[in-house]
Formats: C-alpha cells, structure tokens, sequence
C-alpha cells in the first residue's frame, strides 16, 4: 500500500513586496511568519498553530483567503517527505 | 596497485593505520590507495580555506577530531531554528550520521584522535535537517544556507531506497539547487554532492531518486576494497564518480569519527563516498578556487578511473571516455584531480537545447520493444543555444502503465552510446508511472550533441498481468546541455605555471612544504640508463630496455602520456598508423579499422558494431531500411517496400505506406476505410464511422472518419452526456473529452457548463449544488461580497447562489 501524504501547518508563501508585506500579511490571516526561505527571495515559511499538525487532509478555512491576497503569488501547504539516511 | 609512500611520514592519529583507503605503509597487505589522496596531499593541498557542509542529522561540534576545524559559520540547525547543529541525543545514537560524514572530509591531522579527514585542514559544518518532519522548505533551507560562504555542500540521503520509490526535490528545492549554482560561491556555483543510493539489493535504481539525478548534484557511487559492486551499490546513468567504501565482511572497512566523542569503523554504505568526494573536492578548490560547479563536473569526469573496479558494463563512449553504469567515469584520484584543477581554465558557458516534445501516444506491448527516435540539430540555428559538445543529457517522460517496476528504459546517443535510464524494479509494483520524470545520464559526455537519439522502452512483467492493460508512453523529450565550443581548447599549460610560482612559499605550511621536498627527493633519485634499447625505439635513446622506454619510436608509438607509451611495429585493431606524427590514433568509437579519425572513416567494425556502407560509420543499430548482418557486421538494405526489417532483407517488421505487413512481407495495402485479410489476401471494409482500421470490430479503428468523434477509444457519430468534442491538430476526427464535474453538457473549451446534471444549477458556467446555504444570513453574505469570493472559480460553490438570490 501507497504511503499516505501527510500535510503539515507549515506553509511556503510567495509574497511581493518584501519582509514587511509578508509579515503584515502573515499576521492579517493568523500565521506566524519564520522568515525567508534559504535564499529564495520572496518565498516565506509560515506556521499556522490552529491548524492540525500532521494531517492525512489538506487544510482549506483561513488559509484560501490567503492565497486569494492580490500580494500572494503561490501558496503551498508542506508535506512531510519521507527521506532516509543512507 | 600504486607505489609504497616510503618517504611519508605517518600521523599519529590511532585509526591512520587503518585508512587502507588512503595510504600504503604497511609492506604486508595489499595496497588500496589509487584514490591518489596523499599525492595531493604531498603537492600541497589539504582543503585549507574551502568551506564545506554536510546536510544530515546535526554535527558534534566538540568533537576532539572536529572540533579545530569547525566552523559555526558553515553550520545551521533548520529543525531547530538555530545556530546549533549538535545532534539530538538518545539511547540509540540515531542521530549519528551527519558526525561520521563531517569527520570523512575534515577530521585533524596529527592531533592523536581517530582519523584523518580526507581534506583534514578544511572547515567544516552541519546543517542538521533530517532530525524532524523534513518538506521542501526544510530541504530548501538546508540546500540554500549560505551560498556565498559555504562551497561544498555533502549529501548522504534521500528518497526511501526500497525499490519502489520514484521522488525528488520539490519546486522550492530545485529553487534553491538552482540558486545555489547560479548565485553561490559568488556566481561560481556551489557543489552539491550526493550520495548515489543504498537500495542495491531491493533492485532500486538510482534514477528513480531525484537528487541524484538531477545534473546539480555530483552523485557519487561505491565500490569494495577489491572493486567489486557492493551488496547495496545502486546503478544508474546520472553517477559520476565512485570512492571507496565498505564491503564484504572479508574486506577492509572505512573509519571515520562518531557520536560522543568515539571512533568508528561502522560507517557504512554509499553516505561514506559523497563526504569522500566532497572532501577530494575540496583539495581541488584549493588548487583553483576559481572552479565553477561545472568546473568540477568535468574534472571527475577527466580524471576519474576506471582502474581495477569490476563491472559488466564499461564502455568506451563516443568521446572516448570510459563509463559505467555501477561507478559513472571510475574512482576518484585526488591527485590528478588537483593537478588537472590546477592548470583549469573555466568550461565556455553552458547552453541548454530543448528538443520539442514528442507527444505521439505510444502502446507498450508486453515483452516488446518500443523503439522512437528523434533527429535534433541541436539547436544549431540559435547560438545562445547550440550544443556541440554534450555534458549531462535530460529524457523527460510521461508514461502510463499498470506496473512502473516492469519498465526498462534505454537512450542511445548520436554517437552509439547507450545509457539505460531505467531498469526493471521488482519491487515497484505502482500504477503511477511517470509523469514528467526527467531522467538523466551523464555517459554521452563530451560527444557530439547532434544526431539521431533513440528511446527503447520495453515492458518485461516479473508477474503474470491482466494483457488489456498495457502501458502508454505519452509524452517525452530532450534536454540537451553543454557548450558550443570544445570545452578544453582554453585549458593553457602555461596558466597553471604562473599560478604555482605565484604561491609564495611562507604561505605554506611546515608540513605541506615537506611534502614537496619529499617529491623532489624521489625525483632526483632516478639514475640514467646506459644499456640497450628495445628494436622500436628511434634516434633518441631510452630509459630501459622494454619498448615503453623509448624517448621516441622506430615505427609507431601506442597510448598516452597518462596511460603510458610503447613503440609498436604496427597499429593493433582499432588504431590506424599516422605516419607524419608516427603515432597510432585511434579510430573513431566502434571501428576495427579505419582510414583516419573521423566518423565517417571506418573501415571495418568491431563485434557489436555494423558497418554502414554508404556512410562508413560503425553503428550499434542500423538505421530504418536496414538490417544488421551480424555476420558481416554491416547494414544491409531491407526489402524496398520495407520501412524496417530484422536480419533478413525481406524480414519486414513494419512497411513503407501504401503497404501492409504480412508474414514479414510487405504487400500492397488496401485503401483508406478497408482492412487485409491474409488468408485469402483481400481487404475488407472497416465499421462505417472508421477512416483506417486493422480489423472489423469496433474497437480496431485506428482513426475515425471525418464526421465521427473519438471517445472512449471508439469512433461515435457524437459524444456522449458530459463530454464535448475537440479538435487535436494533425487528427481528422474530433476527440470527445470531459466535461468539468456535475456538467451535462458544455461549451468548446470544456470550463463552460451550458447544462447541468439533476440537483445542480447552472451559475455563472458552472454547476453547483442546488441545496447549499440554507442557512446563510445577511453578514455571511456580505462576507462573500466584500472578499469577490463568486468572481473567483473555486469559490463559486460558497453560497454564491444564495447570496445573489438574496441580493
């Protein structure tokens, strides 16, 4: 049997406008932005702590008014990968 | 073998002696050390100032074999969000692994502890990454910490390597990988190492693993103390080197530093090679900081060797590199790694040929061979563009097929080179296919980019399967990447000289400098030889009496100066005698005999090969109207009404149009609209809504006539509830597709519904349920007004209906 895909509260954001829109954004819909994403500008990892944290479903509620923010280019829920140590 | 370093002087460190790997002292065992490392070592290079990280569970930072060379800088703990990669400890040392890696590259010399990192003056960090729930923004972050300080970084994981796992990078990872050889290093581009796979003996294959596949990562693969394929090697077309690693129980074992301060020779399994790589990568940077990550891509393919590694798989490619499939171009020498670093000059830029994308559908019949090729000029009419000279190769496929682990997948070059991208996994018993997958090799490095390239594609079921349900290649195309230019015309001795008298000697350090002084000692010990010489050596003399001593030679001379020279009488098979330089060349790849170096010069072909008479080429596979001759190792023409045949003129396999295949024969065909019948021979008429068809039944059109509409895979006069009919370009018929869910019936493009089915209504083109929002009151819908949610398709189910009924 097929693994099933685990979805996290963790969410990648593309945002324009800087660090500060991001941060505004993140706080008008509840997140908690952790900052820039390794060295990809304008891509943003933010947390949502009211969401469930491993979940087989992926979340909707607050999280497509975010995606339908005119400053949010692309939004992706995480999902757990499985890797191995080799 | 190589020679016993006499002259060097041994650390102190308790495991040195046990470093089979690196060095040979001990006159009583064999000596494993044509990694070359300690000759890097003693022209001076030990990974001084290059900067690496190793992405894994964390770092012991205290260490005492770490602990000089670590650097916080290099180090970053993204489970944690912190400065602080020490790995999470328990009871089962779990977290173990990135510590062992870390040591590989950059344990102290000399300090009385453990062992000694293969580039033992480096700094060296972790990024503990693996120690949680790990998503693409934990491996993006991981992936992009820090370009522009750290170089290096070493990777041992990856996807699950249980033979039935087909995964890689996700959109933010690629990014970063991206990023990093753009923007890293300060536009030099970081190196990515990679671990090739540990799922040997569950028939994986390393191309089913993303990250190694992907043409950022050097994937570096294993071999035993003996050369031979270790339980858990994976093989696959996108490895490039291969280091030691651990084998058998009878065989030596690697050592390397471990969790709680201890030594360890469990280190197991391909994670040891990519820090081995990593490490040796590192000596190369100190050579020439000024490598890019290509740079470095083609030094191990320069001088990676093939050596005493057992494989059933070399081949000489069409550049004349040696590769495999178990171990890409061979072990990794650090020392001609450094020496080739060190006179590099930077590859001319890297251009990318996209070919177009061939999306005829193809059955796959069981136990049958699908065979396609495309004919690119690789991008010759776009000079920001062209590829002459080929580094990686990209295959990117979507298939569909019931069991993914019954593929087998084969590309061959221009130049004859086959890779296999995919060998049958008994383990992967997924419906999934491929979608999009890119599969790479590396083994067509440095041919010709232009040319005729074929894709085999065979399904070979481990189980019996239901024969209905064969598999599909849908769509696939090829992504060519290389250099316009001869990637080594800029490559100038003469740099490399300058260079090297520019390091002033204060600048290194004692120990370094007495390596030096050892080299020179074994230089001047050398005596001249007064005796006899061999009968084909000439004018010049020589340095012994055997016909590799020669200074120069009578007749011919054989080989190079790297893999060593002998005067020979006349050129054996597969050279012809250039009597103006009195050198034997070698024939172009695949020809036994041949008139000069071309392609085009051969003469006679060797066993695999068929002479392509008027073309004089060798070739693997004879191209389409001929037939491979095995005897006479030629390609004879087929049948003039075959298109294809096999070992025989008149063998048709597939015929000419206008003609019909029977019994290997390719007779008149019958017009449009009627099928053949062999026995007696007359043709019959498809069903009426048919144009072409190979039998009477309804689901043997092959396509559909005018006015008929394809659906389902019959030929219909209309298409039916729910489907509306499209035009595909290069089809005569329509082809019915679905309409969008809960839609009876809709518009040309297929996103507008006109009707709905039962229960749904019809609102702004889509249908939605009738019954939603019962409950919705005047602040709800002032909500869904003042958010636009009803101009915005997906929401167009929130209360929509009611809401604008409600005004």
């Amino acid at each position: 049997r097929r693994p099933r895909t685990v979805y996290t509260n963790h969410w990648a954001v593309r945002v324009l406008g800087g660090p500060d829109e991001a941060h505004r954004l993140a706080s008008a819909y509840g997140y908690l932005n952790l900052g820039q994403i390794g060295s990809l500008e304008d891509y943003y990892h933010f947390h949502h702590s009211k969401t469930i944290k491993r979940s087989t479903f992926s979340s909707r509620g607050p999280h497509n008014f975010l995606r339908m923010d005119p400053k949010v280019r692309w939004l992706q829920q995480q999902e757990v990968k499985r890797r191995v140590k080799r | 073998r190589v020679r016993r370093d006499h002259h060097f002087v041994s650390f102190n460190d308790p495991l040195w002696p046990e470093m089979w790997y690196m060095h040979c002292e001990d006159n009583n065992s064999d000596c494993r050390s044509e990694m070359n490392v300690l000759a890097a070592w003693q022209r001076g290079y030990t990974g001084k100032d290059v900067v690496v990280t190793i992405l894994d569970d964390g770092i012991e930072k205290h260490h005492p074999d770490l602990v000089q060379n670590y650097d916080p800088r290099a180090s970053y703990d993204v489970n944690g969000d912190d400065e602080d990669p020490t790995p999470r400890y328990d009871a089962s040392n779990e977290n173990k692994h990135g510590t062992r890696c870390a040591g590989e590259v950059a344990a102290s010399a000399n300090n009385s502890n453990c062992i000694v990192g293969i580039a033992y003056n480096a700094r060296i960090g972790g990024i503990r990454m693996l120690d949680g729930d790990v998503t693409d923004v934990v491996e993006a972050k991981a992936i992009g910490t820090k370009p522009e300080y750290i170089h290096i970084y070493s990777a041992s994981w990856g996807p699950d390597d249980d033979g039935r796992t087909v995964d890689g990078p996700g959109p933010l990872a690629k990014q970063a990988f991206e990023q990093g050889i753009k923007k890293g290093r300060r536009g030099r581009g970081s190196i990515f190492v990679w671990a090739s796979g540990n799922g040997g003996r569950e028939g994986d294959h390393c191309s089913c693993d993303g990250y190694t596949n992907s043409i950022y990562t050097i994937s570096v693969s294993s071999t035993t103390e003996n050369g031979n394929k270790p339980w858990y090697l994976e093989e696959c077309a996108s490895t490039i080197a291969t280091t030691y690693s651990s084998g058998a129980f009878y065989e030596r074992q690697i050592v390397t530093t471990d969790l709680r301060k201890r030594c360890t020779d469990g280190h197991t399994g391909t994670s040891v090679s990519a820090p081995m790589v990593a490490g040796i990568i590192a000596l190369a940077l100190e050579a020439n900081p000024l490598l890019t990550w290509r740079d470095v891509q083609h030094l191990l393919v320069k001088t990676s060797r093939p050596g005493h590694l057992l494989a059933p798989d070399w081949k000489t490619n069409g550049a004349g590199r040696r590769v495999s499939h178990l171990y890409g171009f061979g072990l990794v020498d650090a020392e001609a790694l450094v020496v080739e670093a060190k006179k590099w000059r930077t590859v001319p830029a890297q251009h990318i040929c996209v070919g177009t994308s061939n999306k005829k559908p193809w059955f796959i019949p069981t136990n049958k061979t699908v065979r396609t090729a495309t004919l690119t000029n690789a991008c010759v009419d776009h000079p920001d563009h062209h590829v002459a000279y080929l580094e990686h190769v990209i295959v990117r496929v979507s298939i569909a097929h019931p069991r993914r682990g019954d593929l087998q997948i084969n590309l061959t070059s221009p130049s004859g080179t086959k890779s296999q991208l995919l060998a049958r996994r008994q383990h992967d018993d997924s419906s999934n296919g491929f979608k999009h997958w890119e599969f790479m090799t590396v083994h067509c490095w440095g041919e010709r980019a232009a040319g005729e390239w074929t894709l085999e594609i065979q399904d070979k079921p481990y189980h019996v399967r239901n024969p209905d349900m064969q598999g599909k290649l849908k769509e696939w195309s090829l992504i060519l990447y290389g250099t316009a230019e001869s990637p080594y015309s800029n490559s100038s001795s003469h740099h490399s000289r300058s260079r090297m008298l520019e390091m002033p000697s204060s600048d290194m350090e004692a120990s370094k400098a007495a390596f030096f002084q050892t080299q020179m000692e074994i230089l001047e010990d050398e005596e001249e030889y007064t005796g006899p010489c061999h009968t084909e050596c000439g004018d010049k003399g020589c340095d012994g009496p055997n016909a590799d001593q020669c200074l120069n030679c009578f007749h011919f001379s054989l080989g190079s100066l790297k893999t060593g020279r002998k005067c020979v009488n006349s050129c054996p098979p597969g050279y012809f005698g250039d009597t103006s330089q009195r050198k034997c060349r070698r024939c172009y790849r695949g020809c036994e005999a041949c008139l000069g170096r071309s392609q085009n010069s051969c003469t006679a072909c060797k066993r695999g090969f068929y002479h392509h008479q008027e073309t004089n080429t060798c070739v693997m596979l004879c191209p389409a109207g001929f037939y491979s001759d095995e005897g006479q190792r030629r390609c004879q023409k087929c049948h003039q009404n075959c298109k294809k045949c096999v070992g025989e003129m008149d063998k048709c396999t597939v015929c000419k149009d206008g003609f019909s295949l029977v019994d290997n024969s390719c007779v008149t065909g019958c017009r449009p609209g009627m099928y053949l019948i062999k026995e007696p021979v007359r043709c019959e008429g498809c069903q009426s809504n048919c144009r072409t068809c190979v039998g009477p039944g309804r689901e043997e059109c092959i396509q559909c006539a005018r006015n008929s509409h394809l659906h389902e895979w019959r030929c219909v006069p209309a298409c039916g509830e729910g489907f509306y009919p499209e035009e595909l370009r290069g089809l005569p018929h329509k082809v019915c597709r679905r309409c969008e869910d809960n839609c009876s019936s809709c518009d040309s493009s297929g996103r507008k519904c006109l009707r709905c089915k039962e229960g749904f209504s019809l609102l702004s083109g889509s249908c939605i349920a009738s019954d939603r929002c019962h409950n919705a009151d005047e602040v709800f819908c002032e909500m869904v007004k003042s958010n636009k949610l009803c101009e915005r398709k997906p929401f167009i189910q929130f209360c929509c209906r009611t809401c604008l009924l409600a005004g």
